[in-house]
């Protein structure tokens, strides 16, 4: 049996596009 | 519509250009169709959706934060030279969900529901230990600075009788004790020296406000109130719908809403702001 090997992914930011930015501040 | 292939919706990042184009729209609605309060100012994108429209367009499917600003909806100034109401003045937030249609390039909002809110007291009092949080409108120590407030201002005031349209906030403030109270006037047909019954005058047509700030000191055998009301442009006479079968427009007028003043009115130290027109 060929088991191909395991590709390992580089953990990079997790990259979360919702909230958006705080303009003034959060109550 | 059934469901099926290419009807589900695009993710966007909520700091996408194209949606702060929205939301910065959203929030021009908003300060647009305020009837009462203070002008929002966007601070936070919450959460977006794309949606496909049938025949041709997208729907953004929108929720946004927004912070009170010092600006009473009434004061023309562009809420972008508006200041943020600080945490320190019990901030207020709005939460607002929001569909805007983009089609041809043109936004325009379908659908907008907000509410608004004051941060909790703990929130306030954990920045700020001594700071003074909102009093309800209905409180008598409230009402009664409105009352000497605008009383006090039509006393020095040599034009138009002011009456009261809306207390907009107040706070009971601990050190010095007194009564701090931001409220809007409009100007009325009397003379404010020649008042002798608030009842009978009558808004003019041609709206003119005033947004007023007071503040109600009591001391040793009386009280000093100081404030100072500035006077927005004149708002133009708008077109109502006539029922059916009236052929001349009239004017809305707004019923007067009598205001009387203190009948002991105390010595008072008044401040009376500039008439900026």
């Amino acid at each position: 049996t060929v088991v191909q090997p395991g590709v390992a992914v580089a953990a990079g930011p997790v990259v979360r596009p919702c909230p958006g930015r705080i303009r003034h501040f959060k109550i | 519509a059934p469901h099926g292939p290419g009807l589900g919706y695009r993710e966007l990042n909520c700091d996408d250009p194209e949606t702060e184009q929205a939301a910065l729209l959203a929030v021009d609605y908003i300060n647009s169709h305020l009837l009462r309060g203070y002008k929002h100012t966007l601070n936070q994108i919450d959460k977006v959706k794309v949606w496909p429209r049938r025949p041709m367009g997208e729907v953004f499917e929108i929720e946004i934060d927004t912070l009170e600003t010092t600006c009473h909806a009434l004061d023309p100034t562009p809420v972008a030279n508006c200041s943020v109401r600080q945490l320190q003045e019990h901030a207020v937030e709005g939460d607002c969900d929001f569909r805007v249609l983009k089609q041809d390039g043109q936004f325009s909002v379908l659908f907008a529901k907000c509410d608004s809110s004051p941060d909790s007291a703990e929130d306030v009092l954990k920045v700020c230990p001594d700071c003074p949080l909102l009093a309800p409108l209905n409180d008598t120590r409230v009402v009664h600075a409105v009352e000497a407030a605008l009383a006090a201002f039509n006393a020095r005031n040599n034009g138009s009788y002011y009456q009261l349209v809306e207390v907009s906030r107040a706070q009971l403030v601990p050190f010095p004790v007194s009564t701090y109270v931001e409220f809007v006037v409009a100007a009325t047909d009397c003379v404010s020296k020649e008042v002798t019954d608030p009842a009978k005058c009558n808004l003019l047509a041609e709206k003119q406000y005033g947004f007023c700030k007071a503040r109600l000191t009591g001391k040793f055998g009386g009280e000093d109130v100081a404030v100072t009301c500035v006077v927005f442009q004149t708002q133009p006479v708008l077109p109502q719908p006539q029922p059916e079968g009236t052929n001349s427009p009239t004017p809305a007028e707004t019923p007067a809403k009598p205001l009387s003043p203190p009948a002991n009115l105390p010595a008072a130290t008044v401040v009376v702001g500039p008439l900026v027109a």
